[in-house]
């Protein structure tokens, strides 16, 4: 454990928290893509299948499970919650997320640690999670405003991988471990937020909404 | 691939 990685599970929580919030406090999830959220339950099922296979971890197994419920959460209440699934975008939330699954699935099962069902679903998940904000970042392009804590909450999922990145060279130069996939799918997830974060600060610095062209 | 096979993260 270190610092790097800490700050990115913290980071990670206090994005699903401020999901939660958005929707518990204004009953409304405009400005939100459930087909993210979609993804997202599916990253969390497909990588914590080991909670029932490996040891418990006081640190890692809360989280998980908090994860796993809090995205299941949501989604419910964007699919069945009388007043909050009024406000889903529907018709801009377009973007096509099942052309993202089966890539995914294909290269987890040509490319992952070790060839078995554990393993696989594990590459899976760390495939899926990497492209897993498109349909949001695409439902952000075409929102006329962006109201704030949905602004602040792409903003700190963003975050949450790029800390990891820090973890990750601190693991390769303090404890000498090596791991390409989620190296390289956590590079790439972080690259995808590149302008979102450009436009986010710089809303943030000029003190105006925030806009994505 | 990879040098070990447990995921010690999340």
């Amino acid at each position: 454990m270190n610092a790097f990685r800490l700050l990115a599970d913290l980071t990670h929580l206090l994005s699903i928290i401020i999901l939660l919030v958005k929707i518990r406090t204004t009953k409304s999830c405009a400005g939100i893509s459930l087909k993210t959220q979609d993804l997202y339950v599916l990253v969390f099922i497909s990588r914590y299948l080991d909670l029932f296979t490996r040891p418990l971890s006081l640190y890692n197994t809360p989280f998980k499970l908090v994860f796993l419920a809090t995205s299941i959460t949501i989604v419910y209440y964007m699919r069945y919650h009388k007043v909050v699934k009024q406000t889903y975008n529907k018709d801009s939330d377009t973007f096509k997320h099942y052309f993202l699954i089966l890539p995914c699935a294909v290269l987890a099962f040509f490319i992952n640690p070790k060839f078995t069902f554990i393993e696989v679903l594990w590459s899976f998940s760390i495939y899926l999670e990497a492209v897993a904000i498109l349909p949001q970042l695409v439902l952000l392009q075409s929102s006329s405003n962006i109201d704030n804590l949905t602004g602040n909450y792409v903003f700190m999922l963003g975050a949450y991988r790029a800390l990891y990145l820090l973890n990750w060279i601190y693991r390769f130069f303090a404890e000498d471990v090596v791991r390409w996939i989620p190296w390289i799918a956590g590079l790439v997830q972080t690259a995808l937020y590149a302008d979102f974060f450009y436009y986010y600060i710089k809303s943030w610095r000029n003190n105006e909404r925030l806009k994505l062209p | 691939m990879e040098k070990e096979r447990v995921h010690d993260e999340l």
